[in-house]
């Protein structure tokens, strides 16, 4: 009866490198229609994470012109796959965050759950 | 016990106007930690709204030099205050959006509702 991560989550993550360009992400946030970019290393291991906030900083800044690396999050909050959904709002929750990577147990990102997602469990005839 | 718009919206709302620039909405929203302002008209009526994916798509397009009315959605969708929040959660998930203004009759913005405010609902503890 309790939901978990792995029942909400998507599955198909676009991820991207640290040494990609802002202007690129931005062009794929807007391709994928979503806000957040888990961030990985060459052997897919998290290791940051991008998003349109960060991209909107960048311009309040006038740094557009740089790259992942200069304006990712390292510190990134996760979740993992069997966390009970309430965890997984509590994590958004205490971190003012919109979207956690759902990584295994090497911290490879399998999925991603954002607040949008935990909002449609909350719609009519769910 | 049904939980309504009025119950969980925020009521200090951020607004701008349709002539202010992309960068100084861009200060607006790190300086609040949000992502969503609704665009007001002279006369305080919900005109558009603009987010940190429209400042995104503006990066991915070279257009940050640009205006908020050359890039907010002008077709708004709205909430009520009397909105039962099951509505709410259809609204979003329906436009695939992640945040409704709270309007009056006559179109004066009250309040604002994220995905993240619906995800608190699920956290242990609510
Ligand atoms: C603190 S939030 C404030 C705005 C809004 N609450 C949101 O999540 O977009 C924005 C910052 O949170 C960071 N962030 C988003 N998801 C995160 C996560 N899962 N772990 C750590 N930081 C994250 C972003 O990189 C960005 O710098
Ligand atoms: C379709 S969503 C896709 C990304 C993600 N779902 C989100 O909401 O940020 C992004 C677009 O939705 C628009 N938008 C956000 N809130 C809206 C609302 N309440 N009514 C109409 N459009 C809205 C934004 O202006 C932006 O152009």
């Amino acid at each position: 009866r309790k939901k978990r991560a792995s029942q909400i989550m998507s599955r198909q993550v676009v991820v991207v490198r640290p040494y990609e360009s802002i202007r690129d992400v931005a062009k794929n946030l807007i391709k994928g229609g979503f806000n957040h970019l888990p961030v990985v290393s060459e052997d897919d291991k998290l290791v940051g994470i991008i998003t349109s906030w960060d991209i909107s900083k960048a311009v309040a800044n006038g740094l557009v012109d740089g790259k992942v690396e200069d304006i990712m999050t390292t510190k990134v909050v996760c979740a993992f796959e069997d966390d009970p959904i309430e965890t997984v709002a509590h994590k958004l929750k205490k971190y003012k965050i919109s979207a956690v990577p759902v990584v295994d147990s090497e911290r490879h990102v399998i999925g991603m759950i954002t607040s949008e997602d935990m909002s449609k469990l909350l719609a009519k005839g769910e």
